[in-house]
Order: structure tokens, then sequence, then C-alpha cells
């Protein structure tokens, strides 16, 4: 597996906060959960409107996907396994061997 | 040879620099390399001059890809663009009128460490990967570091995020190296062009406020049609305008920083796609999306040459 399959189980999220409150908390989760930010480029600029993709570790989804289901925060799981879309994107033996 | 290198996949650095090294050897008619200094981690800096050699003046286009490293379809496109120029030079009238009248400058992979790193071990790393003496974390965002209301809104202080300014503007090799060139060619450098992934949007300045730039009306006529001349491709809707308000307030960006200092046409492409796949866009979507964004590309070369002072 590439990258000794580290992303196996990563989700990709996104979120869109409603309101500067939902953007607040949702700042904070990702700054617990140390989330890599897809997009925007940083956490402060998350904000009310902004369209935001996080990835988040394997062991992380369910925490975050709990938070986001109990806030009421409409969410939706771009990317549901990122190890597997990496590899099937990929011509897996040429590129390995190019690795 | 050109059609023995597969422009439909990614490449790592070291592939891509060989390719560079060969058009070098084979194509000096168009294609000059050279290096405008050293990364953080001591790689060369490789820049690509194409156009016809003349002795006499003329004006020029930058183009930077892979300024984020994990963001693969920038440099892939940089790669295909030249392969593009070099194959067409004599049969498309366009792309002749283009490398007769202009250089481009253009830069592959403008992150050379973040970009190696991103293909050994953190496919999703963004930064350079200089170090920092007080903080275990590594690297600066390199479209922060510009010294254009630096480590303002939309960038970080903390050497830990991904949006980390940098100690102080231009503190990465990468970013001053570049910087440097385009101060020094700056009288000639006509347009500046960057591509990053994803989001499906041209972008203009400015990207740290909120305002009109002077010359708008030039700017936005070339991003319209240039928009429009990419959808006639594939059908794919790109949204286009000032970053600020179109994808969101960052400063220190290296687009603000080419129009502040002089350059009157400055772009940032966000490439394909809007989320499905993110950075992982597909090796098979490569060819379809760097045939869009070359038509966008030759439309707001010949539109600045055409009907912009």
């Amino acid at each position: 597996h590439l990258y000794g399959n580290r992303y196996a189980g990563d989700k990709v999220i996104r979120f869109i906060p409603n309101t500067e409150e939902e953007a607040f908390v949702l700042k904070k989760i990702c700054h617990q959960l140390k989330v890599d930010l897809w997009q925007p480029g940083g956490v402060s600029q998350i904000s009310q409107g902004t369209v935001t993709d996080v990835h988040v570790p394997h062991n992380g989804s369910r925490t975050l996907l709990t938070f986001l289901e109990e806030a009421n925060i409409q969410y939706k799981i771009l990317i549901e396994d990122l190890q597997k879309v990496l590899e099937k994107g990929s011509s897996l033996p040429a590129w390995r061997s190019r690795r | 040879s050109l059609s023995g290198y597969n422009y439909e996949v990614y490449h790592s650095l070291e592939e891509i620099q060989n390719w560079m090294h060969h058009l070098n050897k084979t194509h000096s008619g168009l294609i000059h390399m050279f290096s405008i200094g050293k990364s953080y981690e001591g790689r060369s800096l490789y820049v690509l001059k194409l156009g016809r050699r003349s002795r006499s003046y003329k004006r020029a286009v930058w183009m930077d890809c892979g300024i984020h490293a994990r963001e693969w379809i920038g440099p892939a496109f940089c790669q295909w663009f030249v392969k593009e120029a070099l194959l067409t030079y004599r049969s498309d009238p366009t792309m002749r009128k283009m490398l007769n009248h202009l250089y481009f400058y253009i830069m592959p992979v403008f992150n050379v460490d973040g970009y190696h790193f991103s293909w050994t071990n953190d496919r999703f790393w963004r930064k350079t990967r200089s170090r920092n003496s007080r903080f275990r974390c590594r690297g600066v965002d390199a479209n922060r570091n510009w010294r254009v209301k630096w480590c303002d809104e939309g960038a970080s202080m903390h050497p830990c995020d991904d949006t980390y300014c940098g100690p102080f503007p231009e503190s990465e090799p990468e970013v001053k190296a570049v910087a440097n060139f385009l101060r020094k060619h700056r009288k000639h450098i006509t347009a500046y062009l960057s591509f990053h992934a994803y989001a499906q949007m041209l972008l203009y300045p400015y990207s740290y406020k909120y305002a009109t730039i002077p010359n708008f009306s030039c700017v936005e006529s070339a991003a319209y049609k240039a928009v429009n001349a990419l959808r006639s491709v594939h059908g794919v809707q790109y949204r286009y305008g000032p970053a600020s308000s179109t994808l969101y307030v960052s400063s220190g960006s290296s687009m603000d920083w080419a129009y502040k200092n002089g350059i009157p046409y400055t772009f940032a492409f966000e490439l394909r796609d809007t989320g499905h796949f993110g950075f992982l866009l597909p090796e098979t979507l490569i060819k379809p999306t760097c045939t869009e964004t070359m038509l966008a590309v030759k439309n707001i070369t010949m539109h600045l040459l055409k009907k912009c002072p």
C-alpha cells in the first residue's frame, strides 16, 4: 500500500457553518482534533458560509461526526476512505516503482 | 523525447527535473533552463524560459505551479503547458504568436522540498520544509510569506499552523528567490499566473482586502473570456473574481505581491475539482483538466496581448 497504508479509514468531511456561532464551535473542534484542513487554508478562515473540508484521521472521524450530529450541523462525507481513493487514482504498480 | 514522457501521470521531483534537463538539451531553440537559487534543503529552483529567442525587447509571462506541495495537478499542468507549447509551436498560429511575442518563465515546482516530502512521506503536506528553532513544527505557507500585508488576516503566526506566515516576509528561500527574480525582471513581466488546487476558480487581486483593482476592466474581461473558453472544452464551470470575495481573505499571497510590485495582470488558478477528489485528482483527469486550462491560459495571454495596455 502507498504511504504505508497510513490513510486507511481516514475521511474527508464537508460542512458549511450557517452562523458565526457554528463557525466558532467548529473551529474549536477542528483545533482539538488536529484535523488536516483541505479548505479553507487555515482554521481562522472558517466562518459563516465558508465551504470547509476537513481530512480526519480514522480514529477521530467518529468523534467529529458525533459532534456534528449532536450540534445539528449538516455535513457531507466527501471521501469515505482516503487510502482507497489515493490508490485508485494512481497507476499503482508504476507509481510504486517510481516512489 | 516529448512523446516518450507521460504527461498523464504525476511525476516525482526527480523525474520532473530530469525532464527539464532533457528539454533544455533537445529544444534549445525554444527552451532555456536556469536556476534562480536553492531551496531550504538545498535543491535547485529550476525555471524554464520558453519562447523564440529574440534580440529585440519581448514582454514576458511568469507561471508557477506547486506553491503548495499537495496540489499535484499544478505541476502536472505546468509540464503539460510546456509540452503543448513545444508540440504546437509550428502548427498552432496562436501558440506561435504567443512564443514569438512573449517569453514564458515557467517554474513547474515552486515548493520543491514540500513536493518531495509529499511524495515520500505525507501526501497532504502543504508548506515548505524549513525548521523553526523554537517549535517542533516545520514549514511555512509559501503563499502567506510575501511582503504584502504580511501575516494579517487569513494567515497564522503559529509555526504549527498550515497558514503560518513565517518569522518574517520572504523568510523562505524559495519565496525570496522568486521575489528577487520578479523584482529584477518586473519591467518586462506583464503577467503573473500561479496554479493551485482545488476549487475551480480563476482569481485576481486582491486577496488581502475587499477592494477593486485600478485596472479591473481589462483583468475582469480577461477572466470572463478565459472561464468561458475553459468551459467550452468539457463543460466544467469555473467561478472567477477577486480572491477575497470569491474564495476567502488571505494576506501575504504571491499574486497580491506581484500586483503590488508592478506586474499589472496577476491571476491565481484553483484547478479541479470542487471536492469530490480534492487533492487526489485521479491521473485519468489530468488530461481534461490540463486541456481546458491550456485554453484558458492561451485566452488570457492573447487578450492581454491584444486588448490590454
